[in-house]
């Protein structure tokens, strides 16, 4: 059975691209087949990933608006064979207005994602254990559709106060599309990001979202590393670039802890 | 005459609603009279200048959907006198696709600050000199608005490697909206944020920012300082939470050169 995780949080900056990339790296690393789905107009996890994105590149904006198969635009990542990553091009940017007048605007994704993991079954070698898919910093019809096609939702969490505002809306919007899109959605993962040990702040923050959270909160926080966001730069996940550093130590652990929860863990 | 500067980066997470405070504050610390317009459904500009904004609260929702005036939103900041803002709920979230459909969807922000600005303009004393308007991280019907209100654009970068990847279709949207929208619109402004001096990578980013935007990017450069990230916790800016230190005074020294460009600097 593949796993689903939607990678979301309508705050920017908090390391949804950075958790997307690092923990699909470090579970294709494992030997997981894993296939990353871009869906931020930005394409900063296509860039990571080092797979091609300029602008016109089959990407996942054709699956949005014009019907195309995940299979059409899907490219392997350079950084590890059982690495896949269906990329996010700028035309994305104008999908959102594009959609709200589209039929089923909400389950464009998830109706690909179905056919195309229907397909793979049948292909014992290519079946995907993981699909994680980046979002961008919204709770508009991208996001709503990668909450559609997901089964699990992984929030980032920056230990910072604003960290905390924008939660319960995201967690109100989980449970709209639960009720109505989308019934085995479930907020499975929260991972607190870029935790700076030295500051009050950041142990306070992690600390409430322990508080509200026990059983979603992973053990793992990932420690601020320059490492980490040095990686993008060279087309590569810390995980490739930087092995030994602690930003790769802590996602590898982090997705040791993702892969052991589903197991019964 | 007032300066309106719209401030936008769809890049999540880079300083923008912690720039559009801090500069307000600084200037309204300077005696001069600042409304801050918070248009983020995250209300963040609106906690960490202390006014209300839960659910339901007179906000710029009523501005950009039931055509409400600026006036009878607008909330005084208990930080100083003459910094007043107009704050934004979560009641915006659902604003972007009711505006889709709507009669001047770009411009209904820039009509209400016109009307209001044109009413202060008859009571000297409240003539504002400065009008901030912090933007969610997307490039959609929101920032579209903020776009066609403002006079001047400040592009706030954090010196990392994603930062510049969205950059050119930042530059291609404000080119857009000046030819269709706002005629009057110029990228004036960029401030380089959370420049952390001790990495390579916040130099590289830095000297290619410079390179590029040599005339617009500020020469002062705002450092990481924890201080600054605590002050909204306080319901506070760094200006009025710790004044002394690194975050306050490169806040104070940038709302001066702002300040200084305009007067023919
Ligand atoms: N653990 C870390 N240590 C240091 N820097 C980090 C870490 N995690 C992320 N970053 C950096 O912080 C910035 C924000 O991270 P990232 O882009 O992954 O967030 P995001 O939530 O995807 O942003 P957006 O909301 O724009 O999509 C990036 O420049 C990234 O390189
Ligand atoms: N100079 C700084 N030093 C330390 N922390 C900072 C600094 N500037 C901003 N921060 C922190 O970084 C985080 C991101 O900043 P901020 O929220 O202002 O960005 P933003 O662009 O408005 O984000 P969004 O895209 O979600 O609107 C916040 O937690 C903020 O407190
Ligand atoms: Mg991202
Ligand atoms: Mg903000």
């Amino acid at each position: 059975h593949t796993r689903v995780l939607t990678v979301a949080n309508q705050k920017g900056g908090v390391g949804k691209t950075t958790t997307t990339v690092n923990v699909a790296a470090a579970l294709a690393q494992a030997g997981l087949n894993v296939l990353v789905i871009d869906s931020d107009p930005q394409g900063n996890a296509s860039t990571a990933l080092g797979v091609d994105h300029h602008s016109g590149t089959p990407s996942i904006y054709e699956v949005f608006v014009d019907g195309a198969q995940i299979a059409d635009v899907v490219q392997r990542s350079p950084q590890f064979d059982n690495l896949w990553c269906v990329p996010a091009t700028l035309d994305l940017s104008g999908a959102e207005i594009e959609l709200v007048n589209m039929v089923s605007r909400e389950t464009r994704l998830r109706r690909a994602l179905d056919a195309f993991l229907a397909a793979q079954a049948t292909t014992e070698e290519r079946r995907f254990d993981y699909v994680i898919i980046d979002c961008p910093p919204s709770l508009g019809l991208l996001t709503v559709n990668a909450f559609t096609a997901g089964n699990e939702v992984l929030i980032p969490i920056q230990c910072e106060y604003y960290a905390l505002e924008g939660l319960s809306q995201l967690i109100k919007t989980v449970e709209l599309i639960k009720q109505h899109l989308n019934p085995t959605l479930r907020l499975s993962t929260i991972l607190l990001t870029m935790y700076d040990q030295r500051t009050n702040l950041a142990r306070q923050v992690a600390d409430e979202v322990r508080e509200h959270f026990p059983t979603q909160t992973l053990e793992t926080t990932i420690p601020r590393s320059v490492r980490v966001s040095e990686a993008p730069s060279y087309a590569q996940s810390v995980i490739t670039y930087e092995p030994g550093s602690s930003g790769a130590l802590a996602y590898r652990e982090a997705a040791r802890e993702i892969n052991d929860r589903a197991n019964g863990g």
